[in-house]
């Protein structure tokens, strides 16, 4: 499974938090806007958070942040 | 499978409890308004309980937590 | 598999079954209206009973509990 | 799999049937009106029957005891 | 895969043959009009005949026996 | 995968073929009329073969034998 | 993978050819006018040859053998 | 997967093409007009080739050899 | 997966590139006009190339090479 | 899983990022305008970013890079 | 998964990128205008570049790359 964000202003972040029993932030990719990221989820990452105005698309549909 | 989660008010509480033979609450993830959480089922989480507006869209479809 | 519950009243007990050759309450989850639960047959649960005026929602569609 | 019995009338019994050379009943669930059982089948059910007026959905469809 | 199986009249069986180089009846289950059955294909059983008035329904679509 | 027989007439014959190099009948299953016999391919089974007026469903369809 | 073939005369055969290196004939199935057959590929099948007016249904659809 | 072909003519050959390093012919298989032949690709067939008048059904769909 | 390719012209030539480190020719297959070959992707084959004038069915639907 | 970029115009880049505990830059492709890649999620790549305007297609749908 | 590419135009150029830590080009594959070429993704193929005037088809659909 992956995930599509497309940055719709500068600054948006996007923050894995770690699979396992504690949850904490292991890396925090930060957007231009109109970049795009494309990300898994993986042995490292099991939640995903997004703050800034972003395109979200899931197999679960689109969503956009704000 | 994930779940994905848009905060329609500040201070939505996203609660992941254990699986296991106990259940009890691992982590507790706060969202401001417009932030968006894309989380997982894991070995460590098997229900998800949501407190505060928010859209919760997941392969069966979109439901609204008020 | 998975099932998403939404309270549409205060007190909805969701209430976890035993996997196995006995058949008891592992556990009970109380909801308070407008509260969403979202949960898994796991190991430890292989039936789930729900009392309470509820939306349930599973890959079988949407049923009423009153 | 897992079938969702929604009871129309105080007193539906669920009825698991044991898995193996020997086909007895293991648990009988008793549901009040308008409370949701889901149930799967597992390594101890392979077989269940329920009586008095109730919706059963499954993968099948649904269909009515009466 | 399972089936279900509701009776239109009472006395209806539903015979479970054996598993194996042998085909012999391993259980006869009697269902009440109005009762319903689900059942699945297991490791000790592998063909199901259905004698008297009932509804079928498998992946296969709805018969009904007379 | 199994297949699905409604005998519309008494006296049909369903004849089980061995699976491996030899291809002999290892079963007969006689139905009356009106009843219906739900079997799947085995480890012992690889052809089956019907013999007077039935309904036979497969995921390949209904067909007719006469 | 199964098919399933409905003699549409009588004395159509049905012919089983060897999985492996050689490729011969190691049975043969006579039909008799509307008698169907449903036979899989095997372990030791992996082609089937069919002479006389018979319909062969599979799951790339219905073809005729004259 | 399996292909369905049917002889549109007499003396339709249908060739087996090794699985591995070398690509050589193992068996040719000939269709009188109106016979069927159902094949699949195996341990030792990787390639088919079909000369002279025949409908081919395959996933992929039906297509006419001359 | 496999490919079906129909030959248009004299000559059409299909060529299966080796998999590995190494990309080279391992077999060449000529097919006169109106020849069908039907030919999977392998242990030594990961990139096929055809020259002439061919019809190719894939997964992928239909193309044409001149 | 892959993605397909085509770029829009020249010096498009598209930023490999390490599978694991960190998450780093291992690869940047730079893209022409017109030139299309198509890459998989590997073991060493579980996140991509792209910049500069293209057009990414993956299972998810269009989308446009700016 | 692989891809069909068939050239528009002389001098085609498909680039197949090494899988692993190192992402450098271990092939590259000319087409004349007219040729097809079928590829799949592979333990040594991760990423695909292709330049000059082709159609491109994968399960993501077709683009034309120039
Ligand atoms: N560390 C948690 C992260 C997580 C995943 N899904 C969640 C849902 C709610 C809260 C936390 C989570 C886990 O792997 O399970
Ligand atoms: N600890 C429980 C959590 C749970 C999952 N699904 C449930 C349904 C009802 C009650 C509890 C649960 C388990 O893993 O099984
Ligand atoms: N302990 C039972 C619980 C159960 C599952 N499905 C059922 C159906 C009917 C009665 C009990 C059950 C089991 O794991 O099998
Ligand atoms: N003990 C039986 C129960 C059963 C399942 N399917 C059936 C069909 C008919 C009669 C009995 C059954 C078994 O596991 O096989
Ligand atoms: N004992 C047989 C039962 C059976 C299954 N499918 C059949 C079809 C025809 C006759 C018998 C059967 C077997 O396991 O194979
Ligand atoms: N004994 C044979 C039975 C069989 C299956 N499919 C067939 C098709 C044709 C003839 C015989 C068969 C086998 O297992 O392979
Ligand atoms: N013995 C051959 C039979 C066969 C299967 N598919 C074929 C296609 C062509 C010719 C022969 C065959 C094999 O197992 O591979
Ligand atoms: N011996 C070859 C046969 C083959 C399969 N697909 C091909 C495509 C092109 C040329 C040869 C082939 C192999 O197993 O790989
Ligand atoms: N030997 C290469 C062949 C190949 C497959 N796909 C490709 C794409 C581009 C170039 C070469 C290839 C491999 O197995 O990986
Ligand atoms: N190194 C990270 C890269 C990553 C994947 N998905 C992410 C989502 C958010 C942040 C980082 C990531 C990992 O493999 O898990
Ligand atoms: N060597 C890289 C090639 C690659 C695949 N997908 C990518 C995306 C971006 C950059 C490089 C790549 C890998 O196997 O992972």
């Amino acid at each position: 499974d992956f995930i599509v964000i497309k940055a719709r202003e500068k600054g948006v972040t996007i923050i894995g938090l770690t699979r396992g029993e504690e949850t904490t932030i292991h890396h925090t990719e930060k957007l231009d806007e109109g970049e795009v990221l494309i990300c898994q989820f993986t042995e490292h990452t099991s939640a995903i958070k997004i703050r800034g105005k972003a395109e979200i698309f899931s197999k679960l549909g689109k969503v956009e942040s704000e």
